[in-house]
C-alpha cells in the first residue's frame, strides 16, 4: 500500500489508492468473463476533473518562481493527461465489446496513471512549499553566521531587528509543517528542534550583549564571552540544520512501522 | 492557488474512486 508523508496528500490519495488496488485484484481474480458496464459517464467525469486540474497546474507553473517546480510539474501533468486518455479509450472499447480484455488493461493502467500522476503533482507542489520554508531557515543561518562580528550595541539592535521576523516566520512555518506530517518521528524532531531554537535565541542575544559590554569595558574575560556566544550560535545553527534535514525527508522510518 | 490545486486533485481522486466503484458494482452484481 502506498504511504503518503503529509496528511493532505494522504487524505486525497489514500482512498483512491485502495480502490486501484481492489481494481487490480478484481481484474486478476476475475478474468471472469463478466460483461463490463458502460463507463462513459464516470470516465467523462474523470476527464473533466483532469482538464481542471491540469489548468490549475499550468497556472501554478506560470506563476511560480521555483525552477525545480517549473521543471518537474509538467511531467506530472502529462502523466495525468495520458492516464485520462487511456480511460477514454477503455470506455470506447467497452461500448463496442463489454468483454474486451484490452479495455480492462487500459482501465487499470489509466486508474494507476491517475493515482501516480496526481501523487507526483501533489508531491512536486509540496516539495516546492518545503523549499520556501528552507529558504527562511537559511536566512536565519546567514544571520547566525554574523553573530560573532557584532561589536556594538547599535549593531546588536539591528541584528535583533533582522533576526526576529525571520525566526517568527520559521517558527510559524515549521510548526505548521510538523502538524501536516504523517510521520510521528519527523514531527517530534521538528518540534524538539524548534523548541531548542526558541529557547536558545534569547540566550544568544544575552551572550552577545555581555560580549559587547566586556569588549567596551577593557576586555577581561572577553575570550570566555566570545566562546559562550559562539557556542550558542553554533547550537542554534545545528538545530536549524537539523530542521532543514528533516523537512526534506519524505520516506518512512521502517522500524517505526515494523 | 495552493488550495485550488489541492481541491482539484481531490475532485479528480473522488471521480476516479467513483469510476472504479461503478465497475465493482456492475461486476459484483
Amino acid at each position: 500500500m502506498p504511504v503518503f508523508h503529509t496528511k493532505t496528500i494522504e487524505g486525497i490519495l489514500e482512498p483512491v489508492a485502495q480502490q486501484v488496488s481492489r481494481l487490480v485484484i478484481m481484474h486478476e481474480e476475475a478474468e471472469d468473463g463478466n460483461a463490463m458496464p458502460d463507463l462513459e459517464k464516470p470516465v467523462m467525469a474523470v476527464s473533466k476533473a483532469v482538464i481542471n486540474l491540469v489548468k490549475v497546474g499550468r497556472e501554478t507553473i506560470n506563476s511560480s518562481d521555483d525552477p525545480i517546480l517549473k521543471q518537474d510539474m509538467p511531467a506530472a501533468l502529462h502523466r495525468v493527461e495520458s492516464a485520462a486518455k487511456l480511460l477514454e479509450e477503455a470506455s470506447s472499447l467497452l461500448k463496442s465489446d463489454p468483454y474486451s480484455q484490452p479495455a480492462r488493461k487500459k482501465l487499470i493502467e489509466g486508474a494507476r496513471g491517475i493515482l501516480q500522476g496526481t501523487s507526483a503533482l501533489l508531491l512536486c507542489f509540496d516539495e516546492s512549499e518545503v523549499r520556501k520554508i528552507i529558504r527562511e531557515c537559511k536566512k536565519v543561518l546567514d544571520y547566525l553566521a554574523v553573530a560573532e562580528v557584532i561589536e556594538t550595541m547599535e549593531d546588536l539592535v539591528q541584528f535583533v531587528k533582522d533576526l526576529s521576523p525571520c525566526l517568527t516566520r520559521v517558527s510559524r512555518d515549521v510548526d505548521g509543517r510538523q502538524q501536516e506530517l504523517t510521520h510521528q518521528v519527523h514531527r517530534e524532531i521538528l518540534m524538539r528542534c524548534l523548541e531548542g531554537v526558541k529557547t536558545l535565541s534569547p540566550i544568544l542575544i544575552c551572550s552577545m550583549k555581555i560580549f559587547i559590554q566586556i569588549f567596551h569595558q577593557g576586555g577581561k574575560g572577553i575570550a570566555e564571552a566570545a566562546e559562550n556566544r559562539n557556542y550558542l550560535a553554533g547550537r542554534m545553527t545545528d538545530e536549524i540544520n537539523e530542521i532543514i534535514r528533516v523537512l526534506q525527508l519524505t520516506t518512512y522510518d521502517e522500524e517505526e512501522w515494523d | 492557488n495552493a488550495s485550488e490545486m489541492v481541491r482539484q486533485a481531490k475532485i479528480l481522486a473522488q471521480a476516479t474512486s467513483h469510476l472504479i466503484q461503478s465497475i465493482k458494482y456492475e461486476a459484483e452484481t
